[in-house]
């Protein structure tokens, strides 16, 4: 089992995150 | 008595209010559905031959895990939603699970953490920041956004201030030594709005426990920006 949680760090996961924050100063 | 548990290691996971997202990296998808469940699909061989041998499937509180081998063990190519459950599913409790599965649901753990770590609970809009306080309390980390560019944010392990300059500074706990005025004040108005935060926190949580259904009255947000 190769499960290494760094890799889970990508433009995908920024865009999503910045998702979650409401607007006004992203 | 068991010698090791799955308890020592890691908590039961939380994923409730997380948004959905499905998220893959080489040889699994951690997935979190729009039931709030948290998903873990393995993978095994690459290119065509690439099949989701084994999946994993957390609920939102993490304390039951249901465990199958989709297609009688022979696995689907991998999907944009995970195989659904066969006839023969294996469930767990969280106490009694598998030590052989222990380090898929840490890792499923980590992944909701991070989540959580980067979901707003509270924002507070004040006269010169938005501050969030996240979903990975207790001891949520903080993050203050100041109109005129600054930045701060705080966790259990470290302080970061980016001045407007672009200039930035850690503190690993403890003392600020060195600041100079421009920082302070960021820091005084930040260690504020996280107390406001914290309170507004509270406030709202012991309303949502006098309810008897549970719907959550997070996230909360407050004000807005001037």
């Amino acid at each position: 089992d190769d499960l290494d949680a760094e890799e889970l760090y990508d433009d995908r996961l920024e865009s999503y995150f910045k998702q979650l924050v409401p607007p006004g100063m992203q | 008595y068991q010698m090791n548990a799955l308890c020592d290691k890691v908590s039961p996971l939380r994923a409730h209010r997380l948004k959905p997202i499905r998220q893959r990296t080489k040889n699994a998808v951690v997935s979190i559905l729009d039931t709030e469940e948290v998903c873990m699909e393995l993978l095994k061989g690459s290119g065509a031959q690439e099949r989701v041998k084994e999946v994993l499937r957390i609920s939102c509180d993490g304390y039951t895990i249901h465990i199958y081998h989709p297609n009688e063990g022979r696995g689907f190519p991998l999907d944009d939603r995970p195989p659904s459950a066969p006839e023969d599913v294996y469930v767990y409790h969280f106490d009694n699970l598998p030590e052989k599965f222990w380090k898929k649901y840490q890792y499923a753990s980590k992944f909701v953490h991070l989540v959580r770590s980067k979901t707003p609970k509270v924002t507070l809009y004040t006269k010169y920041a938005k501050c969030m306080l996240m979903e990975n309390g207790p001891k949520a980390d903080v993050e203050v956004l100041f109109y005129d560019g600054g930045k701060i944010n705080k966790t259990t392990e470290f302080l970061r201030i980016v001045e407007k300059s672009g200039k930035s500074y850690t503190f690993d706990g403890g003392k600020l030594n060195g600041l100079n005025e421009e920082a302070k004040i960021y820091v005084e108005h930040a260690h504020k709005a996280h107390q406001t935060c914290l309170e507004l926190e509270s406030t709202i949580a012991a309303q949502e426990k006098r309810k008897e259904k549970q719907l959550s009255f997070f996230p909360i947000i407050i004000g807005r920006r001037p």
